[in-house]
């Protein structure tokens, strides 16, 4: 699944999700990428934010519109996305997820669960202040 | 009354809140716009909507083109045609775009026989007011759209449907049914005693295996 946060120099966001979703799924099932609020979300009063996982579970909670929410209450990026992952964390202790944030000011963030087999999370960065598309890397907490 | 009166103290607050929209914080953060961000490491994602921004494409236009070159990459084999089969071993796709100025929001989901979903997501905001549409209906949808029927099984697909089928099977996603699913494929039915007893395990999801 690839999910994705863009932030215009104005501030305006926009955000997108694609999947084939989970492999050997019922026919019929679908995750979480195309619910608005937990694939994706996209606020340009706030930011944008975009989950990725499992979204059997993931789908349950809106994690995406949940970090904009946080954003929007002026939580850093990355915070946000911990809080999300965290929030999942009480009732799924075992979850394969993580998320990305960003702010309208171009701050962003990831947070994903620690399980076996996943302790690290890689996501892309573009912005003038970086020289090209740069992968970055987040512990899971 | 007062707060009309309210003297030389909210003048400087003003002044003071003027000053720090001017600050090199302000600066620093206009200087971090714009920003694509994507999940997982996929590069030519990121370039492909990073190019778009720069050659003068809105923010949705970045999104779209971006999220389409991984369905063409086929991304970790987890997005685009060609990738994690279903239980009868078709491929089917799911994908949104949001718009954070208008609220609109374009979703397909159960998309089949049609690649380029985040496209056909588009279409939906663009051309329709609803916000989300599945099944055969939405490819319907698509092929009105000007998408191509196209197959999305492909020889890698049809290897991972034969391998679990040979397996039993295993892993799937029933539970409360007979024949055991942990051990036998279907038809499967519902068992009569259920056990209302979530695993919140991630047994079956993997960095190779996720929405």
């Amino acid at each position: 699944t690839i999910g994705m946060v863009v932030i215009g120099v104005s501030g305006t966001v926009a955000s997108g999700t694609s999947t084939n979703g989970a492999i050997h799924k019922l026919p019929g099932r679908v995750g979480d990428s195309p619910i608005a609020g937990a694939g994706s979300y996209a606020d340009s009063t706030a930011g944008g934010a975009a989950a990725t996982g499992d979204g059997d579970i993931m789908m349950r909670f809106l994690p995406s519109y949940q970090a904009v929410e946080y954003m929007r209450m002026g939580t850093d990026p990355t915070v946000a996305c911990q809080k999300v992952i965290s929030r999942i964390q009480k009732y799924a202790p075992k979850f394969f997820g993580a998320i990305i944030c960003a702010n309208t000011t171009g701050s962003y963030g990831a947070a994903c669960n620690k399980i076996p087999g996943f302790t690290q999370f890689h996501f892309m960065v573009s912005s003038p202040l970086l020289s090209r598309p740069t992968e970055q890397v987040v512990d899971c907490i | 009354m007062a707060a009309g009166r309210g003297g030389g103290w909210q003048g400087v607050a003003v002044a003071l809140l003027l000053l720090a929209a001017l600050t090199p914080a302000g600066a620093a953060s206009a200087a971090a716009l714009p920003v694509v961000i994507n999940t997982w490491a996929f590069r030519t994602a990121a370039e492909t909507a990073w190019r778009v921004l720069e050659s003068g494409g809105s923010e949705l236009d970045a999104v779209e083109k971006g999220c389409s070159q991984c369905e063409i990459d086929q991304c970790d084999g987890s997005v685009g045609y060609g990738g994690s089969p279903d239980e009868s071993g078709e491929t089917t796709l799911d994908a949104m775009i949001m718009d954070g100025n208008t609220m609109e929001v374009g979703a397909v989901a159960d998309l089949r026989r049609v690649k380029n979903a985040i496209g056909v997501a588009r279409k939906v905001i663009e051309y329709t007011k609803h916000t989300l549409l599945v099944g055969e209906s939405a490819s319907l949808f698509a092929v009105r759209m000007g998408f191509p029927y196209e197959d999305l099984t492909t020889q890698k697909s049809l290897s991972l449907y034969s391998e679990w089928l040979n397996q039993n099977c295993q892993p799937n996603y029933w539970k409360n049914v007979v024949p055991d699913s942990s051990k036998s494929c279907g038809p499967y039915k519902r068992r009569e005693e259920v056990t209302y007893r979530e695993e919140h395990t991630s047994s079956q999801r993997s960095v190779h295996n996720h929405d």
